[in-house]
């Protein structure tokens, strides 16, 4: 999957459990329940919707347990990469930290998950 | 492209991706390229087919044997008056000077948009996506709500109106004369792709008026030296040629073509960039200035040039665009057709947000707001009206007549069989 596309659709998605979580005063696990449930069963979407939870959430409410944004959440989980000598991209404000630093801090929080292991195999 | 084959290798979205390629509906079991199924360019996008087994049968044909014995051409009118023995194809539409509407058009024309409850976690909800397998198999366009071809009542906001109700107000032997030939990224440079999925038989149907409404792709990529790749005004002038060419071999005589004018983007960011996007509102932490950069740095931007922080670009955007319109008005008053007659319109929404205005509306919500650069469905809605009213006024022989006989025909055909 190109990085563009798989970190547009990262940002956005994680951003909607981010704030649902809020909204619903829940975990990110409950709100990625909710955004799954609330998807039509047509076409197959409730069902990609549960994959992709199963696939990334667990590393998902880890990071977001940490209240990092959905672009840093995006990069730590290889779905956004940032391109050699390039700017980082973002959507949120740059976190007080320094982005690429914040980024590596999330990277280590995932770094031994059953997702990233196979990413690397794979 | 590499993702879009991975993902249309898939099962569930092979028919979309198929259809998406071709532009003609999914399920046509005549291949007359008019359909019963809704969605997947079905009656969505052209006018319902009333038969769709018998290719002779379909909206926007001359009556065969004024439809004394069946509806050839699905407008709802047929059969015969018994107290005369007149068909009433024959007394309610002949000399009535009736014709289709057809729109050669990008997104806009197509009427993209992305449902901003989508994106609104204060207020989703299991309804809130009720309408997504439909938005997907419609290519996240919805034509039977937009400016040129809506006729379902808007399940989106604002309201519908269209040329092709107003048309069918007019003269009810229109009915279901409509094809909405656009496709996202639509531009001159590609049109000739999908031109041929329009189905206009020169000999056997109706004349039409076809809109050719690319407003703005011709200057819009997401490439960052982005002034480089736009069309230019000798390449515009070349595609539009060639395109003008084929509508006459193609066209009834009698048709009309209208060549509208490119828009001024310049609106996108003057209006929204410090407005919050839909996913920024809980937390007031993104606004369209964040999100267009965000798309520019992923090389992402629909439309470099106008949804940039850059005036300069901006401006020279705008500087291209109007040479482009440049091109069209000049070919509408230099080149003649066999077929057809060929006029220009100008500044749609420039007029629309003038008429937005007054009504004492805010220019922003003219705009989708998921996307920050689609005319929305109250633009669309105010379009089709300004665009009807100004050719009634200056050439209303694009129209034609009024149908003296609308009453009549709703008396004895009702609804003449629904969309």
């Amino acid at each position: 999957v190109s990085t563009r596309d798989s970190c547009i659709g990262c940002v956005l998605i994680v951003s909607l459990v981010e704030q649902l979580a809020q909204v619903h005063n829940s975990s990110a696990q409950k709100a990625m329940e909710f955004l799954c449930s609330y998807m039509p069963e047509q076409g197959g979407l409730q069902g990609i919707c549960s994959l992709i939870a199963e696939l990334f959430g667990p590393d998902l409410i880890k990071l977001l347990s940490q209240n990092l944004k959905a672009d840093v959440i995006c990069y730590a989980v290889k779905l956004c990469k940032a391109e050699p000598h390039k700017p980082v991209c973002h959507l949120y404000e740059k976190p007080m930290n320094g982005l690429k630093r914040t980024i590596k801090q999330a990277e280590k929080i995932v770094r031994t998950s059953n997702y990233m292991q196979n990413y690397k195999t794979f | 492209s590499g993702v879009l084959l991975k993902i249309c290798s898939l099962p569930l979205f092979r028919m979309i991706c198929q259809t998406i390629d071709s532009s003609v509906p999914a399920e046509d079991y005549d291949q007359d390229n008019f359909s019963a199924f809704p969605s997947l360019r079905g009656y969505h996008w052209r006018g319902r087919d009333c038969n769709d087994i018998n290719s002779s049968i379909y909206p926007g044909r001359s009556p065969k044997d004024w439809d004394a014995l069946q509806d050839s051409n699905c407008n709802g009118i047929w059969g015969f008056d018994p107290e005369d023995g007149l068909p009433y194809e024959k007394k309610f539409c002949e000399g009535t000077d009736s014709k289709g509407i057809i729109i050669l058009g990008d997104s806009a024309a197509a009427h993209f948009h992305i449902p901003p409850e989508w994106m609104t976690p204060l207020t989703m909800s299991k309804s809130s996506f009720s309408n997504m397998a439909l938005a997907i198999s419609n290519e996240f366009d919805w034509p039977q709500f937009s400016l040129y071809t809506g006729f379902q009542n808007s399940t989106i906001g604002g309201w519908t109106q269209s040329l092709y109700l107003r048309l069918r107000e007019w003269n009810r032997c229109n009915h279901r004369d409509y094809q909405n030939i656009a496709r996202n990224g639509g531009s001159s440079e590609n049109l000739q792709k999908y031109l041929k999925s329009m189905a206009r038989d020169q000999q056997l149907d109706k004349p039409a008026i076809v809109f050719y409404a690319m407003i703005g792709n011709d200057v819009c990529n997401n490439l960052p030296d982005t002034l480089k790749h736009m069309t230019t005004p000798k390449d515009m002038k070349i595609n539009v040629m060639k395109q003008l060419e084929y509508l006459d071999m193609n066209l009834p005589k009698g048709s009309h073509v209208i060549l509208m004018s490119l828009a001024d983007g310049r609106f996108l960011w003057n209006n929204l960039h410090d407005r919050y996007h839909p996913l920024g509102q809980l937390n007031k932490d993104i606004t369209y200035a964040q999100f267009y950069g965000f798309l520019s740095c992923l090389k992402s931007n629909p439309c470099e040039g106008w949804m940039n922080k850059n005036e300069t670009i901006r401006n020279l955007t705008t500087e291209r665009a109007e040479q482009l319109s440049s091109v069209l008005r000049e070919i509408t008053t230099s080149v003649k057709f066999s077929n057809f007659e060929l006029g220009y319109y100008e500044n749609l929404y420039q007029k629309v947000n003038a008429k937005w205005e007054r009504f004492g509306g805010n220019p922003w919500d003219l705009l989708e707001p998921v996307d920050g650069f689609h005319p929305n469905q109250v633009a669309s809605a105010i379009g089709a009206d300004l665009i009807w009213e100004e050719i009634l006024q200056k050439q209303p022989e694009i129209f034609g007549k009024q149908n003296p006989f609308n009453q009549e025909i709703i008396q004895q055909f009702g609804d003449q069989g629904g969309h």
